[in-house]
């Protein structure tokens, strides 16, 4: 029997994580792919279940542990590609599902689109009985009061962002 | 942002991203994980999933690049190398990473920023290879 499953976790500076923590996450959602391999599933049932774990873990930026917007809310995206058939589903700045590739799964399956966003997306996974995200973790919501205290235009890597956010009166 | 790729006993791949996009973004805003391309591909050929800064992985097309290069005979290693480094021409460092498989089961991950921790697990294989930390 073949397969193989590949993930990463996301690019970046990595200094403030747990390295051990981090590693434990990246097997638990390796096992999660390589599994459903074994039980006679995809390569697509393979991404996802993989996935799932990751967006599960709550410990990175993505399901669970998602970073928050300048207004301080959860906006996600995802997206899923089969290879074999070339049909592809993917959400864009999604609030209700928890794991919003799963969604992004639905869309691929079970309309004619390739994207959905935001409340029509949210609307289908509430109809669709979704399990609901349960909001912003306190590791994000610290994060976010940390960089919305600082937000100084001239100091954060989305200079733009921030500006009109602040002129608007987004950042509070 | 995070994401998987893989290959069957079928010889069949596949891509999935998800992501919660960048802290302090502009609401409303919608990166590259939702852009098949861009964010992640998959072909007969390859799959491959991005993460990094979006809006640099939507204008490079990053993983269609990648998947391109491996159905023009590259291995993945050298189409993820390649593809990032015309990506890393365009927008410079720190910008972006991905992962890839291509079917004869090669994996491989890429990255020109200080970290991305990756790893892959074959069906034979007792322990994950794991890789890309700091």
């Amino acid at each position: 029997m073949n397969g193989v499953v590949v993930v990463h976790a996301g690019a970046g500076t990595w200094r403030f994580f747990n390295r051990d923590e981090v590693t434990k996450v990246i097997k638990s959602s390796l096992r999660a792919g390589i599994e459903a391999l074994k039980r006679g599933g995809t390569a697509l049932d393979a991404v996802v279940n993989a996935t799932i774990v990751l967006e599960d873990s709550g410990i990175l930026n993505a399901g669970l542990g998602s970073v928050v917007d300048a207004l301080g809310r959860l906006t996600m995206d995802a997206g899923v590609m089969d290879g074999y058939t070339g049909r592809a589903g993917a959400v864009a700045a999604v609030t209700y599902p928890k794991n919003p590739v799963v969604l992004a799964r639905k869309v691929m399956e079970l309309t004619d689109h390739i994207i959905l966003s935001g409340s029509g997306a949210d609307e289908l996974a509430f109809r669709l009985n979704l399990p609901k995200h349960p909001g912003p973790t306190e590791r994000v919501l610290k994060l976010y009061k940390e960089y919305v205290s600082k937000a100084d235009p001239t100091s954060v890597r989305f200079a733009k962002n921030v500006k009109i956010a602040k002129e608007l009166g987004m950042l509070d | 942002t995070v994401g998987a790729v893989a290959l069957d006993n079928d010889g069949r791949l596949a891509a999935a991203v998800s992501t919660g996009g960048i802290i302090l973004k502009f609401p409303g805003r919608v990166g590259d994980s939702a852009i098949p391309g861009a964010g992640f591909y998959a072909d007969r050929y390859g799959a491959a999933v991005a993460t990094g800064v979006g809006e640099t992985i939507m204008m490079s097309l990053l993983t269609y690049r990648a998947v391109q290069l491996i159905k023009e005979g590259y291995t993945a290693i050298t189409a993820a190398k390649m593809a990032l480094q015309f990506h890393t021409s365009l927008f410079g460092k720190d910008t972006a990473g991905l992962i890839i498989v291509d079917r004869s089961g090669t994996p491989y991950g890429a990255y020109n920023t200080q970290a991305m921790p990756w790893g892959y697990i074959r069906v034979d294989m007792e322990e994950p290879y794991i890789s890309g930390f700091p």
